[in-house]
């Protein structure tokens, strides 16, 4: 598998819904 | 830093991390929020002396060993014969399944009653949670906190052998559990040959004031040796019913967000919950399931820019293995090809700068000694129902010293990985 590591996953804010299904992302998420 | 469409500048004095701590206020701010710290930061203080004095190359070391790791379990699930080196093996069989290694960041929870406080390594990538526990039979490595105690909390129990409890340590660890005396016996070994092993217990664990969860099942290990620098043991964010996430179900609907801070002296937040209101410029991409790897978080990449231009790299190169999303795992792995495309583009557009020797698994290094900026391709990736992230300047490079920085992503040496 490719793997979306840590250090790109910076100041992004990752949302795990693992009930809806999906995972999300938003810029600027520490601020 | 200024940004365009298709380059970012960076001052290269922003590079190096400082060595104060300037907190974020994102976590006080919002509800059922721990804040985040880097373990080898100054917002860390740990009682590891040595970890300060790890290189990156030996992170980067780590790092693979956690990607060896994760590659041979679905190699093996797969029926796969995988070309990974197992660890070796020493007291409990290897569990490729879970891989702490070089996962970097660290939340601080209470255990017990009354509540003490631990600093627990936060892992999207495994689903069992465990501390170190007193009186640490075997061994305990040194920790910032205090090591916990079970007989001097009232709401600690053992779990017993007989339960269907005990059985569940299997899906979560990888190894059939143990059984002294009557009682479940834990034991789990991570990619790089660390391991914890001890009672399988039930706690009352609290997140946060107003988030407290007693008959929390947990490892209270009594033989802990490792790379943990100094952090009491670790969190398990996986999607196995053993998790922190699916034992917190009922209140937070297996929801749970966080950001991870942009160096090492600055904060983040993980936050269980919506926590008073998700973002509202969150794209969402749908979360696959890879059959052979249940725990972790599934991602479907469908193509990578540099520099605003879409790179050529066909669908199948990144269908044929899939992806994951790993809070552990330090540098993003790549399809051969994918990462062969983005290398080259990438140094094509950095052609003017110098170049450096590799570092470690980072195969393109450049000396930016005599520079006060430099101008930096921006790279974004899609994923799956046209989510299109900007990778943050602060992921693109990653490096010792100006003199050695490097683009921060690596390929993986099969297109099957």
């Amino acid at each position: 598998v490719a793997i979306f590591g840590n250090v790109q996953q910076q100041t992004l804010e990752v949302v795990y819904d693992a009930n809806g299904g999906r995972v999300g992302f938003a810029p600027n998420g520490c601020s | 830093e200024a940004k365009s469409e298709t380059s970012v500048t960076i001052h290269l004095s922003s590079f190096l991390p400082s060595p104060v701590c300037s907190p974020s206020s994102h976590a006080a701010g919002r509800k059922s929020s721990l804040e985040v710290v880097h373990k080898r930061g100054p917002c860390f203080r740990n009682g590891d002396e040595k970890s300060s004095s790890v290189s990156h190359s030996e992170i980067l070391q780590q790092d693979q060993a956690r990607v060896d790791s994760i590659h041979s379990k679905f190699a093996k699930n797969s029926g796969i014969a995988g070309d990974v080196k197992q660890p070796d093996a020493a007291e409990l069989p290897a569990n490729d399944g879970s891989v702490v290694g070089s996962a970097n960041y660290i939340v601080q929870v209470g255990l017990g009653t009354p509540k003490k406080e631990l600093s627990l390594v936060f892992d999207t990538g495994s689903d069992l949670t465990w501390t170190q526990c007193e009186p640490c039979v075997k061994a305990c490595y040194k920790q910032k906190e205090p090591i916990f105690d079970p007989r001097l909390s009232t709401s600690y129990s053992n779990i017993s052998c007989s339960s269907t409890l005990c059985s569940s340590l299997s899906s979560a660890t990888g190894n059939s559990p143990g059984c002294e005396s009557s009682t479940c016996i834990y034991g789990i070994k991570y990619g790089d040959s660390s391991i914890s092993a001890g009672f399988f217990a039930k706690e009352t664990i609290s997140l946060t004031s107003s988030d407290v969860f007693p008959g929390f099942l947990f490892g209270c290990g009594e033989n802990n040796q490792g790379l943990f620098s100094g952090a009491a043991g670790l969190l398990g964010l996986g999607r196995d019913p053993i998790s922190i996430v699916s034992q917190t179900a009922s209140k937070f609907n297996k929801l749970f967000s966080y950001c991870l801070p942009s160096s090492s002296s600055s904060t983040g937040h993980l936050t269980f919950g919506n926590g008073g209101g998700i973002s509202k410029s969150v794209q969402f991409t749908p979360l696959s399931t890879i059959s052979q790897g249940t725990s972790f978080y599934g991602l479907d990449i469908t193509g990578i820019s540099v520099g605003g231009q879409t790179l050529p790299i066909q669908s199948s190169v990144f269908t044929t293995a899939g992806a994951i999303i790993d809070s552990g795992t330090v540098i993003t792995r790549l399809p051969p090809d994918a990462y062969s495309a983005l290398r080259t583009a990438f140094r094509q557009q950095m052609s003017k700068y110098p170049t450096a020797p590799a570092l470690s698994i980072l195969d393109t290094c450049y000396d930016f000694s005599n520079y006060t900026t430099i101008s930096v391709p921006e790279i974004s990736f899609s994923f799956k129902g046209g989510v299109l992230v900007n990778i943050d300047e602060t992921g693109l490079l990653y490096g010792t010293s100006l003199s050695q920085v490097c683009l921060a992503f690596a390929g993986n040496s099969e297109a099957s990985d």
